[in-house]
C-alpha cells in the first residue's frame, strides 16, 4: 500500500 | 487593542465548523492584512490556511500584530451561540489572556458577549511556496462533497486523475471498485454549477478520503471548490470566503514505497 506523506516534508518551517 | 467587526458573522461560524475537528489548537494571527490562521492536524498530514482580509470587516482595528492561541473546539462552541444573522465582533487587549466574542442581533435587540481564555501554543509556521499547478479543477462544492462521501463508503483512498477527458475519482475496497468521471461543463446557465478543468500536464495522485471528507465540511462556505494538483505535491482544496478571503486545505499525497 502507498505510504501517507507528511506535510512537513513538502513545506519547510519559516 | 484589537477589534474586528464582521457583519456576516455566519462566515466565522461556518469556518469554525469546517476546521474544529481537523485542528485542536491554533494561533490566530491578526495584522493590518487581516485575520489569519495556519495550522496542521495532529498527525501532520494536512494543513489549514485561513485568511479573512481586513477590508472584509466593517470595522478593523489591530494596533499591533497579535497572535492569539485558541482551542478551536471551544471557539466553535462559543460561535455556535451566535445567531446566523448576527454581527460578530472579536475583541482583545494587547498582552491580555482572553478574547471576547460579541454577538449582536440584526435589529440590535439582543447583545451577547462570550469571553474565552487564550492559550500559549507553540506552533510551527510553514512556508507555502507559490506553485504553478499542473491541473486545476473548479467544480460545485456540493458535487465534490458528494463524490468524497460516496467513495468513502467503498474505499479509504481516492486516486484523482486529470486528463484531457476530465477528472476521474477512483477508489477500491474489499467490496469492489468505483470510478466517477466529471467532464468540463461550462455550458450551464448558472456559473456555480460549472465544472472547469485547466490542465497543463496529466496528473494522478492518491489521497486519504478521511481527510478529503473532513475538508468538505467547508462546503457551506462556497458554491464552488477549487482542487489544485501537481505530481508529488500536496493537493490544495480551496473554498473562497465571499470576497474577503479563503479557507485552503493542503493534503500530503499517499506515496508509493
Amino acid at each position: 500500500d502507498p505510504k501517507q506523506g507528511n506535510i512537513m516534508s513538502f513545506f519547510k518551517k519559516v | 487593542m484589537l477589534e474586528l467587526r464582521l457583519v456576516q458573522g455566519s462566515l466565522l461560524k461556518k469556518v469554525m465548523e469546517s476546521i474544529k475537528d481537523l485542528v485542536n489548537d491554533a494561533n490566530f494571527d491578526c495584522s493590518a492584512t487581516g485575520f489569519s490562521l495556519q495550522a496542521m492536524d495532529s498527525s501532520h498530514v494536512a494543513l489549514v490556511s485561513l485568511l479573512l482580509r481586513s477590508e472584509g470587516f466593517e470595522h478593523y482595528r489591530c494596533d499591533r500584530n497579535l497572535s492569539m492561541g485558541m482551542n478551536l473546539g471551544n471557539m466553535a462552541k462559543m460561535l455556535k451561540c451566535a445567531g446566523n444573522d448576527d454581527i460578530v465582533t472579536i475583541k482583545a487587549d494587547d498582552g491580555g489572556d482572553c478574547v471576547t466574542f460579541m454577538f449582536e442581533s440584526p435589529n440590535q435587540d439582543k447583545i451577547a458577549d462570550f469571553e474565552m481564555k487564550l492559550m500559549d501554543i507553540d506552533s510551527e509556521h510553514l512556508g507555502i511556496p507559490e506553485t504553478e499547478y499542473e491541473a486545476i479543477v473548479r467544480m460545485p462544492s456540493s458535487e465534490f462533497a458528494r463524490i468524497c462521501k460516496d467513495l468513502s463508503t467503498i474505499g479509504d483512498t481516492v486516486l484523482i486523475s486529470v486528463t484531457k477527458e476530465g477528472v476521474r475519482f477512483s477508489t477500491k475496497g474489499d467490496i469492489g471498485t468505483a470510478n466517477i468521471v466529471c467532464r468540463q461543463n461550462t455550458s450551464v446557465d448558472k456559473p456555480e454549477e460549472a465544472t472547469i478543468i485547466e490542465m497543463e500536464t496529466p496528473v494522478s495522485l492518491t489521497f486519504a478520503l478521511r481527510y478529503m471528507n473532513s475538508f468538505t465540511k467547508a462546503t457551506p462556505l462556497a458554491t464552488q471548490v477549487t482542487v489544485s494538483l501537481s505530481s508529488e505535491l500536496p493537493v490544495v482544496v480551496e473554498y473562497k470566503i465571499g470576497e474577503m478571503g479563503y479557507l485552503r486545505f493542503y493534503l500530503a499525497p499517499k506515496i508509493e514505497e
